[in-house]
């Protein structure tokens, strides 16, 4: 998972 | 519908102006585009119904796997019917043959003017592309599933909206004919990959952190 830090940020917040 | 209303408006490309070589200023130019093409492309994917009730790791490995499919058929869309059979990146990014070729891209060009004239023949309604780019991202044959009946669920919901929009019509052939066309989609978004990856590992073109974090999680 920490490979895929930014989508997995991304994919957090909220829209 | 609610697929045409949540498409995101096309993005304009940043002209990059760190170099004086220009095919490399293309190839920066195209490569700050894709990166901000892939963060309008998660948000649009969080609006898709479904997606957000996937589990985070399903959420992740669709767009890991499907997010090039969803970004070339956009490309492919808005260069249909151009003059010199141009790509239309955007609208104001347009490269042709010899652009491409110049820029290390020539596979990339072929393989996405090849799709372009495939969803031209197949004359597209706006409606058919949204939900072609909606399936191309449910459509990952991505493993393991985190919960399988709930990717299953999303990508059944897709299909039946499709085939509700073709029987409106009186179109009985259209959703499969949509959906056979898949794999020249998939096809076409490998060959892009290996194309950008080409760029980063043999000449060194830097990439954007978002844009390398995908790549990379399809090398």
């Amino acid at each position: 998972k920490e490979k895929h830090k930014i989508l997995h940020q991304l994919l957090q917040n909220s829209t | 519908s609610h697929l045409l209303l949540t498409e995101p408006t096309p993005l304009a490309a940043n002209q990059d102006d760190s170099t004086n070589d220009g095919s490399l200023r293309t190839l920066l130019t195209l490569c700050d585009l894709l990166n901000r093409e892939l963060l309008v492309l998660i948000g649009w994917a969080k609006q898709i119904p479904g997606f957000s009730g996937l589990s985070l790791v399903d959420q992740m490995s669709l767009l890991q796997s499907g997010w090039m499919e969803a970004l070339l058929v956009g490309v492919a869309w808005r260069s249909q019917g151009m003059p010199g059979e141009e790509l239309v990146f955007a609208g104001n990014l347009r490269l042709d043959e010899a652009q491409c070729r110049a820029a290390g891209l020539a596979d990339l060009y072929e393989a996405l003017r090849h799709l372009t004239s495939k969803y031209q023949a197949m004359n597209l309604t706006p409606e058919e592309v949204v939900t072609l780019k909606a399936m191309a991202l449910a459509n990952s044959d991505a493993d393991p599933v985190d919960c399988p009946d709930s990717v299953q669920r999303f990508q059944d919901e897709l299909h039946e909206a499709l085939q509700e929009y073709e029987l409106s019509r009186r179109e009985q052939h259209r959703a499969g004919r949509l959906l056979m066309s898949l794999p020249l989609l998939r096809q076409t978004a490998d060959r892009a990959v290996q194309a950008f990856l080409q760029l980063h590992r043999h000449r060194c073109v830097p990439l954007h952190k978002l844009l390398l974090e995908m790549l990379d999680a399809k090398a």
